[in-house]
């Protein structure tokens, strides 16, 4: 554990948490992508299968259910409690494009061809591109609530931030994992309009506006 | 070097 790690996971938790407050305070899922939500649920699931056959430690666990937990109870807020607020019109994205393209590459690029281990990468192949019907949203509608692009930047700053950790873990211990380092710095680069964006415009008290 | 997937990441 290191500081870019340890700033990382609370990154990423800070934008779980701003998520649901936003959905539950405002009572509406308005400009949120479900079919994003739902493939960070299933990013989530495919992951964290170990929790069934490893114990690594208290704080590994804990983050994990506690993930896993919001992730699914987005997905149940935007589906379920607050259906009649989700934009689906604007949610248009076609996510069996990101899907199978990306399972077909968990099958082919992976550590070991076990199950578990398959489940794994697929998980870290659809993470990397999931924000993207999201990201799609916003395009389409041209503007995005200050809350939700707060919630993007935490949320695309958690995998910049293990990317520095990446770099630690190789000089310190000796360790990289090239299947998750490519994945992030894909993630990552699809975040990088958006950070011009949030710092040119968010930060200033101006509102996510594209140009028509 | 050692490669293998981190699983003690999230």
């Amino acid at each position: 554990m290191n500081i870019f790690r340890l700033t990382g996971d609370l990154s990423h938790l800070a934008a779980i948490i701003i998520l649901l407050l936003k959905i539950w305070k405002s009572r509406s899922c308005a400009g949120i992508s479900g079919k994003s939500q739902i493939l960070f649920a299933i990013v989530f699931t495919a992951r964290y299968l170990d929790l069934l056959t490893s114990f690594i430690s208290v704080y590994n666990t804990s983050m994990k259910v506690i993930y896993i937990g919001c992730a699914y109870a987005t997905v149940y807020l935007i589906y379920a409690k607050f259906r009649a607020t989700y934009d689906g019109n604007h949610d248009s994205f076609r996510v069996e494009f990101l899907v199978v393209p990306v399972g077909g590459l968990a099958v082919l690029i992976n550590h070991t061809f076990s199950p578990l281990e398959i489940l794994w990468t697929f998980s870290i192949y659809l993470e990397s591109v999931a924000i993207l019907p999201q990201l799609f949203m916003i395009s389409k509608t041209g503007e995005a609530e200050t809350i939700t692009t707060h919630y993007l930047f935490c949320l695309g700053m958690y995998r910049t931030l293990y990317l520095f950790n990446w770099v630690w873990r190789f000089y310190f211990e000796g360790f990289f994992d090239m299947i998750a380092i490519v994945a992030g710095l894909v993630q990552t680069v699809l975040y990088c309009d958006f950070f011009y964006l949030y710092v040119t415009k968010v930060l200033k008290g101006k509102k996510l506006s594209l140009p028509a | 070097c050692p490669i293998g997937a981190g699983k003690d990441e999230l």
